[in-house]
């Protein structure tokens, strides 16, 4: 996966 | 969001919720790493600083308030409300030693050079050794309370379900962030040998004691 766009885990 | 990861978060949750009502009940912390306490309040700030400006879901903006509130309380109650009980002659893992070099690795090695990224992969670099003042704590100590093993036990086995739905993100939605999941690794390894202490000590009703 690329640059991850925005961190959706806790 | 898989069940993996809810019942990780869920883990994360009842470990915190644990050490809070166990210093409160018990009006002491006795056995607790004020450091490492300390530490998982900084891995929850510099993790979350995006609460406000990133919404991803009403789970997600709640579980972190909990969590940073949790961590602060657990913090204010360690050093300040119940510092008498609080036994800095064990607690003497040199925390800088730990937190020098995870903020060094996360300016060298992240996903992208930004103060919020490096600060995100800060946390998680920091969070991955958080725990080693409260087992090392332990060792000094010789025991653990067994509440105090129950944390532990729900805190370490947080991560390991991560690892899984990570495992299962890569396989379902073909995400992976190799951060996380190296960090999340040496986190879980950090656990075994206290993991393999709880299951055939705490587990059989016995105390858990270290051989001094």
């Amino acid at each position: 996966a690329g640059r991850i766009q925005s961190h959706d885990e806790l | 969001m898989n069940v993996f990861r809810l019942t990780g978060d869920l883990s994360h949750l009842v470990a915190i919720i644990l050490l809070l009502l166990k210093i409160w009940k018990t009006r002491s912390c006795a056995g607790i790493s004020g450091k490492s306490q300390v530490m998982f309040a900084l891995v929850f700030t510099t993790r979350y600083l995006d609460l406000f400006t990133n919404f991803i879901s009403p789970y997600n903006s709640v579980m972190k308030v909990i969590y940073l509130g949790c961590s602060y309380a657990t913090v204010y109650m360690i050093y300040m409300k119940f510092k008498a009980s609080y036994d800095g002659n064990h607690d003497t893992f040199r925390a800088e030693f730990l937190i020098i070099p995870v903020g060094g690795l996360a300016f060298l090695v992240n996903h992208e050079f930004t103060p919020l990224e490096i600060l995100w992969t800060f946390s998680i670099y920091l969070e991955s050794v958080a725990i080693l003042p409260q087992l090392f704590m332990i060792t000094k100590t010789g025991e653990a309370e067994t509440i105090t093993t129950h944390y532990l036990f729900a805190l370490g086995l947080y991560r390991a379900l991560y690892l899984i739905n990570w495992i299962w993100r890569y396989y379902f939605e073909g995400f992976f962030d190799l951060i996380a999941i190296v960090a999340g690794c040496v986190q879980t390894i950090l656990y075994c040998d206290f993991f393999y202490l709880y299951i055939t000590k705490v587990l059989h009703g016995k105390k858990l004691s270290l051989p001094a």
